[in-house]
C-alpha cells in the first residue's frame, strides 16, 4: 500500500503538470488569435495573417476530381451528421451569427 | 437520427471528432448512387 | 489487499489520463507552431508580393474543409438568415478542420509524422513556450 501511494503522489503531480501546461497553451493561443484579430480591427494591419489561400487548398485537395467545400462558422455552431445507413446528411446551426459555405474554385 | 454532434466555429480542435466521423461515412455500407461508375470515395487529403 | 486493488485501480486510471492529456497538449503544440508558421510565411510573401492577396482568394481561420467526389448531388437547404444549412449527399463526403489542412501544408514540419529536420526542429521550439520544448522532442 505505502508502494503504491508513492507511485500514485508522483502520477498525481505529473497530471497537475500536464493540466498546468495545457491551460498555458490554450490560453496563449486565443491570446495569439485575439492579437490577429484586434490588429486587423484597429486597422493596424491590412489582414489577420491568418489565412490560407485557394491555391494551399488546392495544393492538399485535388480540385479536378474533388468538390472543396468551405464552412465558416462563428463559435459554439452545431454540426449534426447523421447516420450514414439512413442518410449522407449534415446539419449545420449557430446561434452567433450567419455561416458562410462557399466552393473552392478549381483555379 | 444523429450520430454525432460537433461544436464547431472554434479556432482548432475537434480533429479527432472530424476523424470519427470520415471513419463512420467511409464505412458505412450505404448503397452508393454512383457506384456502377467506379469508386467515387472522397480522395484522400495530400500531404505536402 | 482490497485497499490495495482500490489503489492499483486509481494509478491504472490516473496513467490512463496523463495519456489523453499527454496527446492533447500534442495537438495543441501542433496546432500553435502549424498556426505560427503560417502566419510567418503569410506576413514574409506580403513583403515580397507588396501586400496581402485578394481577399477573395484567402479563407481565414478557423474555417472547416469538406471534399467529396465531383459526381456527387449535394441538395443544400439554407435558413434565410444563414443561420441554418442542411446539407443531404448523394454519396461519401469527407470533412476536415484547418488544422488538418495546415498540417497537410506541411506548416507542422512534419512532426505529426514524427518526421522533422534538426533544423525544423529548432524553428518549431522557437515558436513555443520554453517550458513546452522538451514535450515537442518528445513527439
Amino acid at each position: 500500500v505505502a508502494g503504491l501511494q508513492w507511485e500514485l503522489q508522483d502520477l498525481q503531480d505529473a497530471e497537475q503538470q500536464l493540466d498546468t501546461l495545457i491551460q498555458m497553451c490554450t490560453t496563449q493561443f486565443k491570446l495569439l488569435t485575439e492579437d490577429l484579430e484586434n490588429n486587423f480591427l484597429q486597422n493596424l494591419t491590412e489582414n489577420t495573417s491568418a489565412y490560407v489561400t485557394c491555391q494551399d487548398l488546392r495544393s492538399v485537395v485535388d480540385p479536378s476530381e474533388q468538390l472543396v467545400m468551405v464552412i465558416k462558422a462563428p463559435p459554439e455552431t452545431q454540426m449534426q451528421v447523421s447516420d450514414p445507413a439512413e442518410a449522407f446528411q449534415i446539419a449545420v446551426k449557430s446561434t452567433q451569427g450567419p455561416i458562410d459555405v462557399f466552393l473552392c474554385p478549381e483555379e | 437520427r444523429t450520430r454525432i454532434l460537433v461544436s464547431i466555429g472554434e479556432s482548432f480542435g475537434t480533429s479527432e471528432k472530424l476523424q470519427k466521423i470520415n471513419q463512420m461515412v467511409c464505412n458505412s455500407d450505404r448503397p452508393l448512387k454512383h457506384g456502377a461508375e467506379g469508386s467515387t470515395a472522397p480522395k484522400p487529403l495530400k500531404r505536402l | 489487499a482490497q485497499e490495495c486493488q482500490n489503489l492499483e485501480m486509481e494509478k491504472q486510471q490516473r496513467i490512463e489520463r496523463i495519456r489523453e492529456k499527454r496527446i492533447q497538449l500534442q495537438e495543441l503544440l501542433l496546432q500553435q507552431i502549424a498556426f505560427k508558421n503560417l502566419v510567418q510565411r503569410n506576413r514574409h510573401s506580403e513583403q515580397h508580393t507588396r501586400g496581402p492577396p485578394a481577399v477573395n482568394s484567402t479563407i481565414q481561420l478557423p474555417f472547416l474543409i469538406l471534399n467529396t467526389s465531383k459526381r456527387t448531388v449535394i441538395d443544400c437547404s439554407i435558413s434565410s438568415d444563414k443561420f441554418e444549412y442542411l446539407f443531404n449527399f448523394d454519396n461519401m463526403f469527407e470533412i476536415h478542420n484547418d488544422t488538418e489542412i495546415l498540417k497537410r501544408m506541411g506548416m507542422s514540419f512534419g512532426l505529426e509524422a514524427g518526421k522533422c529536420s534538426s533544423k525544423d526542429l529548432r524553428t518549431a521550439k522557437s515558436l513555443v513556450p520554453k517550458a513546452l520544448e522538451k514535450y515537442l522532442t518528445g513527439i
